[in-house]
């Protein structure tokens, strides 16, 4: 159902979101 | 032949306003047969609602789709350069014979996390 | 071809649209009609407030992107200034 969807759909994205941020710290670090 | 074509298209138009008019009758009578109450919306309402969050949410995943793939490739280009670069440290390295100092918990975590 | 189908599937639309809200007639009379109305309403409210955090994600997704690619120039900056010093 579109609940459904837009419930995976923003799942996905806070997901993603969480991977990033682990990402951008990680560079940073190496970056130093 | 372009009378014919021309009979054909306002007989079109007609059945399209007609079509709208009785849209409009029917969404009135149901409008006037179940005023919104407090709280409760009537069907013509909740029927034009379902239909602009569909809309909505399709424009959102649309907008979601390519950042996606934009950040995938963006972190990809990232872990080359770092990669390279991380290479070239060793090799500066080897040219000066300069002793680095070896990587911290925190830099060894930070690389295990990216590769 | 083309032309005739769209506007064959406009028409078809149309209608779709006038049979749905035919459909839709009798709803206030049956109280089970009713109760449904009203759960479709609270789904509603429901979906839409998904929807504005879902906004909210892609947006806060665009600024990372744009977060992503600032870094990703930096470290080319640096990458360049080693390979000079090499």
């Amino acid at each position: 159902t579109l609940k459904e969807d837009v419930t995976i759909l923003l799942h996905k994205a806070s997901l993603e979101s969480q991977e990033n941020t682990d990402f951008i710290k990680a560079t940073k670090v190496l970056m130093k | 032949m372009e009378a014919e074509v021309d009979k054909l298209e306002l007989m079109f138009q007609k059945a399209d306003s007609d079509l709208d008019c009785i849209l409009y009758r029917l969404e009135y009578e149901i409008k006037n047969n179940h005023p919104d109450s407090a709280g409760v919306k009537n069907p013509v309402t909740l029927l034009k609602e379902l239909s602009a969050i569909k809309s909505r949410y399709q424009t959102l995943h649309t907008r979601f789709k390519p950042i996606a793939v934009e950040q995938k490739e963006t972190k990809g280009h990232i872990c080359v350069i770092l990669n390279k670069t991380m290479t070239m440290i060793q090799e500066l390295q080897k040219l000066t014979d300069m002793e680095l100092s070896p990587l911290t918990e925190e830099e060894k975590t930070a690389e295990k996390q990216l590769k | 071809s083309s032309d005739l189908e769209k506007l064959c599937s406009h028409i078809n639309e149309k209608i779709g649209n006038i049979k749905n809200t035919m459909s839709l007639r009798n709803c206030g009379q049956e109280p089970a009609l009713k109760t449904m109305l009203n759960k479709i309403g609270d789904e509603i409210i429901v979906v839409n407030e998904l929807l504005n955090k879902l906004e909210l994600e892609i947006e806060y997704q665009e600024q990372t992107s744009n977060s992503l690619k600032e870094l990703c120039e930096s470290l080319e900056e640096d990458f360049k200034d080693m390979q000079h010093l090499k």
